[in-house]
């Protein structure tokens, strides 16, 4: 199984077109280390992304440098996996 | 012995589990419910769909697929809840038993299944399929850019690596081409929906484009009716409107081809987004984002029963 210990999953407010496209440079910047859960579509609409542990500090930083709003959603992707993985044990074993 | 009533519907389930609740549900449903091979994923498994009817020949019909992303668990357990909840309801509730006195209604509950196995097994956030081409090292389609309508424009990826890769050619994918030649050997499917998670919307084509479908009010009422049943039950709010214009363009998507293939009742849903889960939506959530969505799907299926085209 991969382990995601320590991936995030960042929540992002774009303010306008202009931060979105930033976002969707992101995606072609780095196809395999970032996720998008949900999309950069339109300005209402937050964007979810996973991010890498690896790739947290430079995806952090462009976030910060490009003043674009986050929130951290999942702190460590990982804890929710063992926790829905214990769940299903514990209700195939009932 | 195994029985149906064992099943927990508030948990998450294998694919192993779930295909043989299905057989265990098909064998206690009989005078409702067959089980219907329509195909072989790339890797060779089944590809089952429920069909519930209570008899007729060539009958008007409504499709229901969840699962084409694997990673949306959420959506696999909301058909499962929603089939048993057919069955649960057909002598209670006269409008189901209207619906299916006239109409037959069809399920597919894991419409990606190579993917979803691989959620199991080795990648939990897996969302394409498991196809590979040789000479390419990223494996995978999103089974949602492979339909024929809008194919290759924007809103999908020539890139194999993306997660919005469409494929080679349109309907390339097994697991697409079984749909497109079971419901247009049918014939006379009037509604399909599709199921995904998680943004909390229901929408209608096109996602191709930004131009307005012909039935485009029509769509955006129901829509509505349908947002407005499913906020009833827990309170949960909807957004809804055109693919393109709520979420964002996505090309060669199902419903796009359900629209151009006739079924003018064709939508997609995003279930439930909590904010702090995405596609982790802990299994305490499946029932209740399934009676809710229940409850938007009966609304589309009575509008699709009371005007017959």
């Amino acid at each position: 199984q991969v382990n995601f210990t320590g991936d995030q999953v960042l929540r992002i407010l774009a303010k306008n077109e202009k931060q979105l496209s930033l976002l969707r440079d992101l995606e072609s910047q780095k196809p395999q280390k970032v996720d998008f859960w949900r999309g950069p579509a339109r300005p209402s609409l937050p964007v979810d992304m996973r991010v890498s542990f690896s790739e947290l500090p430079s995806v952090k930083l462009y976030l910060k440098s490009h003043g674009l709003a986050y929130r951290v959603m999942i702190k460590d992707i990982q804890v929710l996996l063992d926790e829905e993985r214990d769940a299903m044990a514990k209700s195939r074993r009932l | 012995e195994r029985s149906t009533n064992s099943f927990s519907y508030s948990s998450y389930h294998t694919l192993d589990e779930i295909y043989s609740w299905i057989d265990n549900f098909v064998a206690e449903h009989s005078n409702l419910v067959s089980k219907i091979h329509i195909g072989k994923s790339f890797e060779n498994r089944s590809i089952l769909v429920l069909k519930f009817s209570t008899g007729g020949p060539n009958r008007t019909a409504i499709w229901i697929d969840t699962g084409i992303h694997s990673r949306e668990w959420i959506t696999h357990a909301t058909g499962i809840w929603i089939s048993q909840e057919i069955v649960n309801a057909y002598d209670k509730d006269h409008v189901l038993k209207k619906v299916l006195n006239t109409m037959d209604i069809f399920i597919e509950i894991v419409t990606n299944p190579d993917g979803f196995a691989f959620t199991h097994s080795m990648n939990r956030l897996w969302r394409k399929n498991k196809s590979s081409q040789p000479g390419i090292v990223c494996i995978g389609v999103d089974l949602n850019r492979n339909w024929k309508t809008g194919f290759g424009g924007n809103g999908s990826n020539k890139n194999p690596c993306s997660e919005t890769y469409r494929g080679p050619a349109p309907e390339s994918e097994p697991e697409v081409a079984a749909i497109v030649d079971f419901i247009t050997g049918h014939g006379n499917f009037k509604a399909m929906i599709s199921i995904h998670s998680y943004s909390q919307m229901v929408m209608y084509p096109y996602g191709h484009s930004l131009e307005p479908v012909p039935n485009h009010e029509e769509l955006f009422n129901l829509a509505k009716d349908a947002v407005q049943a499913l906020y009833q039950v827990h309170g949960i709010q909807y957004i809804y409107g055109s693919i393109s214009t709520t979420l964002y363009s996505a090309s060669g998507i199902t419903v796009d081809w359900a629209y151009d293939s006739g079924i003018k009742y064709a939508f997609s849903f995003e279930l439930r987004d909590t904010g702090q889960y995405g596609f982790l939506l802990p299994a305490s959530q499946i029932v209740p984002t399934a009676e809710e969505t229940w409850m938007a799907l009966r609304t589309i299926m009575t509008h699709t029963l009371n005007h017959p085209y």
